[in-house]
């Protein structure tokens, strides 16, 4: 099994290697990529080697087959389907960018409680009531669930999400919730990139 | 100076830290920190002491203390006044949600170039245009930029908060802008973090 800060590296990896292959980067050291995150390169050849994708000695990693094993490790080689719980601005905001950016993320569905929601047209679907969430995740084949519900309808929408035979759940709504075992749960908080931001601040005449 | 990924483990563990300090835990030993993040204990005890953050040998860590040290290493004992620039979904979930969650960001003002938006009231300020981007920095006192505009006007507007004096940039628009030595920029894409939970997914039927 990977560490989340194994995974979050491994991501992180992907991520610059995916825009070296966009500069027309066929090619890097793990030097040159160590020094792009200040890290040392003996630590990506850990993570990478973990996986058994080892560079050229001297010569460096090839980008494009380094980036498809990658995709093959985290399992984005593959689609997975999105529900969004709550389609205010938040998983409007969500529907909208995973329907334009081609990922292995696709969201294919979105429901709310809001009547006066339920029927707009969004990312390419229709919003649908949370009364047949079961029948939404059914007909669509999302596997994963997006929590853009206000605090305290989150609990409700994890069990029903569940129930309904979704296989993980990314959670925005600023609360505890209680996962079960066979469903995992990752809270996501945008004030974690405002405080790797502020770390980095020049500092200000009243520092 | 800090890596990102020291940056980031940082910012996880003191994440982790309220919590327990919210369960009312008061003392926590490496070795439980560390399993929370399938981590090495060592790695824990490296990162602290590099702050001078030292636990007591045997019985670990005092939580509250500790989370003092790590705000004041974050920069995060003091306010940092946060500027929107696209006031559409996601601009106005970010407002709403540092609205409402006190810590040390919050959105003291936001702009857009849409007339049917400016003047709505949105996380206790009026939207203006950002025509007046400029004074609206100058006297909102905002030190960080959030770009939350379509991809094609991102590097325009990252452009503009520089010339009005903004001392960081988080840019949520897909595309890359070039920014200047004395601005740090800090792109987010909210695919990592289901990127991350993809890979804890339980096999389906499919796989
Ligand atoms: N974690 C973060 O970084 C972050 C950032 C922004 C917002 N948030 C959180 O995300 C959530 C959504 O924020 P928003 O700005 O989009 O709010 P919003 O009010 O615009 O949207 C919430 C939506 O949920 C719907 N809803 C309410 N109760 C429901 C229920 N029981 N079942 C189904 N739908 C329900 C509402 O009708 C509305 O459409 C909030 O909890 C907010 O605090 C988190
Ligand atoms: N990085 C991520 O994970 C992520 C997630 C969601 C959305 N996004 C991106 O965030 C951006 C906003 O998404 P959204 O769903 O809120 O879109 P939106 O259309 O709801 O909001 C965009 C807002 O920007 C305003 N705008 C357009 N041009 C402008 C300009 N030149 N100056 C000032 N304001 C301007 C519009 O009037 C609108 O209010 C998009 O670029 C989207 O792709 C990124």
């Amino acid at each position: 099994d990977v560490s989340p800060l194994t995974l979050n590296r491994l991501c992180l990896y992907l991520r610059s290697l995916r825009r070296l292959e966009a500069d027309g980067v066929s090619r890097i050291s793990s030097q040159d990529l160590a020094r792009r995150f200040n890290l040392s390169a003996a630590q990506i050849r850990k993570d990478l080697a973990q996986f058994g994708a080892f560079g050229i000695r001297g010569a460096g990693y090839d980008v494009s087959p380094l980036i498809e094993r990658l995709d093959s490790i985290l399992r984005l080689d593959r689609r997975h389907p999105v529900i969004v719980v709550g389609m205010g601005n938040l998983g409007s905001a969500l529907a909208c960018y995973l329907g334009f950016n081609h990922g292995s993320f696709e969201v294919v569905a979105g429901v709310d409680n809001d009547p006066g929601r339920v029927g707009r047209e969004v990312g390419g679907f229709r919003i649908e009531h949370t009364d047949h969430l079961a029948r939404v995740v059914r007909d669509s084949g999302a596997e994963i669930g997006v929590l853009a519900v206000p605090a305290k309808a989150a609990q409700q929408n994890y069990d029903l999400l569940v129930e309904a035979g979704i296989r993980g759940v990314l959670n925005f709504a600023p609360t505890r919730v209680q996962p079960v075992p066979e469903v995992p749960l990752k809270d996501v908080d945008l004030r974690i990139h405002l405080e790797e931001l502020a770390y980095f601040l020049p500092p200000s005449d009243t520092d």
